[in-house]
């Protein structure tokens, strides 16, 4: 069982794009994958159909009154499972006394509910921003995706992603590794992609996936119909790219 | 002296770009203008040509150790100050023992340090995530500028910044009122944003700003340049589009 996060602090950069379109590439391919959703948005949640109103969410795991596994629900999805989020989860961050005491408790949570379980993979989609969800997120994973729109302010917040990740591994013993940096939202059209692109790959040349994704409508559309790329248009250039980047990941993560 | 806070907790919107380009065409016109940054990942710093080096932030003044007015520093742009950010700040929101105890401290902060000032406008640009930050930048405001991308996740966003500022009416007795909803990165080419437009428009019409952002490449670069669009490309769409948005705001807040 590898539990990987898709992380980034900053907003909009397709975190929750990635997670649930790795997870379908994997489920199609015969991975059984669970998606936990850990930002309060929720986007996850919507992506693949469901709705707040289900009431299962992290938060009840968090403060001790139910267990993991309880939270967990089934998609019509073939071999894809949720965990999805609610507001309620931007309560618990607030309500952590010692910040640092709880770095690990997702990571402790995960491990030990989800033992005996037939989940292959477990991917994370985090909220944006430097809080205590995502913090959580990133030292329960093995590997880190850290996804990147291929504009400015994206590449300015890499920098502080590692700078992150640097004080973590000072803080906790288990931190997460980066497994890769997916460029995605790339538009051919113009030179500011490409010049992210060349500048991520120069500065940084072994982390960078080889899969691009573009910036195609179809993508944007999926999440509507509360769908998967891979169900929602499979013929696709953006499914296609989900799926060669998923390849990728297998070879990457072995 | 007006409070403008640009905040929605999902993430990519277009705050920080609206709070440059808002506060630069206020400056444009006369209006003596103050930029505060209080995103951690400080976008709208370097957005506008500042480096986190500058060792200014809100943080040492939040912890009561420095003056809000020494904080303040003038950009190259005439009428447009600037109240930078670092990554500190997302230390403060992690120390707070009692959230609804100070929810209302930036409020008190900038009111009491800016009387006697010059200022016109004072415009927050506000992290992603419903973290402390974001909920004390907007209890600070008179006023909330909500930008939404013409997508999908972000018309499900805008049910949860309603029902925030709901929650926050019941507990702070200085609640900001909503001025408006800024559709931006409109996209043409696509149903979707014509779409989303039309939802928006439909459920809440009268809080809509009429001027729609569209999505142009030279919006992105700016931030790269370090210069709003005012400077960075004064005859594109982009910029004649926020200077309509700020005819319109002139409108409404007066
Ligand atoms: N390759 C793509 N092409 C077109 N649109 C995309 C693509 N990837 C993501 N999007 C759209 O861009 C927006 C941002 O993506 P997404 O919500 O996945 O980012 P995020 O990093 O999870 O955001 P947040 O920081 O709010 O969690 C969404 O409306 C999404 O549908
Ligand atoms: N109208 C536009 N056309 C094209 N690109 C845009 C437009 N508005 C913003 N952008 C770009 O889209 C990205 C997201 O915008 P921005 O950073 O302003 O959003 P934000 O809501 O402040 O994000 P965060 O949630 O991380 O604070 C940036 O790379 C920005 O340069
Ligand atoms: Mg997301
Ligand atoms: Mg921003």
């Amino acid at each position: 069982m590898k539990f990987i996060s898709i992380a980034n602090q900053k907003g909009g950069v397709g975190k929750t794009t990635t997670a649930i379109n790795l997870s379908a590439c994997l489920a199609e391919k015969g991975y059984s994958t669970l998606l936990v959703d850990v930002d309060p948005q929720s986007n996850a949640t919507s992506g693949v159909g469901f709705s707040l109103d289900s009431g299962k969410s992290l938060f009840p795991v968090l403060i001790g009154e139910e267990l993991l596994k309880d939270q967990i629900i089934s998609t019509p999805y073939m071999n894809l499972d949720l965990i999805p989020a609610n507001l309620e989860l931007a309560n618990w961050e607030n309500q952590q006394h010692d910040p640092i005491e709880s770095f690990s408790l997702f990571r402790k949570i995960f491990r030990e509910s989800l033992i005996g379980t037939a989940y292959q993979y477990v991917i994370l989609d985090c909220p944006p921003a430097l809080g205590l969800l995502m913090v959580n997120s990133m030292v329960a994973a093995d590997w880190l995706i850290i996804p990147i729109q291929c504009e400015y302010y994206a590449l300015e917040g890499l920098a502080k992603m590692f700078q992150l990740l640097d004080n973590l591994k000072k803080l906790v013993s288990a931190a997460p590794n980066i497994l890769g940096i997916l460029m995605t939202m790339y538009d051919s059209r113009t030179n500011l992609s490409q010049q992210v692109v060349e500048d991520v790959r120069h500065h940084i040349p072994n982390l960078v996936f080889d899969t691009i994704i573009p910036r195609t409508v179809r993508l944007a559309e999926a999440p509507s119909y509360g769908k998967p790329i891979t169900l929602y248009d499979p013929h696709s250039i953006g499914c296609m790219s989900y799926r060669k980047f998923t390849e990728e990941f297998l070879k990457k993560i072995k």
